[in-house]
């Protein structure tokens, strides 16, 4: 475990514990994406399936739970609590999100690292995991309005993918045959998704004015 | 070993 693997999964659990909370909170899920939450808990879903099966240390483990619970946790307060559920923006939220499952799927079939249930899931997820994002990127930009609920929350997911690229550098010249192509091919089309977000994000942030994402 | 053939980053 290397230090920006560990700030890589501090900062995935900081966003996606940070946007539960705040939805807990306030009540509202204004602004974010329901799809995008769908797709990141089928992400875990279908990572995490050996969960029991392959331990790999307490922290893997613990981590997994957090994610599978608060991921899962999201989705249920945007679909069944009955006050988080009406500030949904249903009629902006239209991305055709099975559009991008099962391409994803597809993809797994073709190009897995083992032809077996768990591999070809775990391949699934990574593939799905670097289109997830799509669904609130597209409601950010229809909504314009990013409020800081949803702001911070791309922002840490994007500073996650980078942070696990610098990491995917150093473990590959600290460990020999550290060679995970489709992780690293994944990741890197993940994290260009966020960059003009960070782009549009950061000019905000600097000039101290709304962040307004091109129409 | 196990390690190196599952998955171990999360």
């Amino acid at each position: 475990m290397n230090l920006f693997r560990l700030a890589g999964d501090m900062t995935h659990l900081v966003s996606v514990v940070v946007l539960l909370l705040k939805i807990h909170t306030i009540k509202s899920c204004a602004g974010v994406s329901l799809k995008t939450q769908e797709l990141y808990a089928l992400v875990f879903a279908a990572r995490y399936l050996d969960l029991f099966v392959h331990f790999v240390s307490l922290y893997n483990t613990v981590m997994k739970l957090v994610f599978l619970a608060s991921s899962f946790s999201i989705v249920w307060y945007m679909r069944k609590h009955k006050i988080v559920r009406r500030t949904y923006d249903r009629e902006h939220d239209t991305f055709r999100h099975h559009f991008i499952v099962l391409p994803c799927l597809v993809l797994a079939l073709l190009i897995n690292e083992r032809f077996t249930f768990r591999e070809v899931m775990w391949a699934f997820s990574i593939y799905l995991e670097a289109v997830a994002i799509l669904p609130q990127l597209v409601l950010l930009q229809r909504t314009r309005n990013i409020d800081n609920l949803t702001g911070q929350y791309v922002f840490f997911l994007g500073a996650y993918r980078v942070l696990y690229i610098l990491n995917w550098i150093y473990r590959y010249f600290t460990e020999p045959h550290f060679v995970h192509w489709i992780s690293w091919i994944a990741g890197i089309v993940q994290t260009v998704l966020y960059a003009d977000f960070f782009y549009y994000y950061i000019i905000s942030w600097k000039n101290n004015v709304k962040l307004e994402l091109p129409a | 070993s196990s390690e190196l053939s599952g998955h171990d980053e999360l």
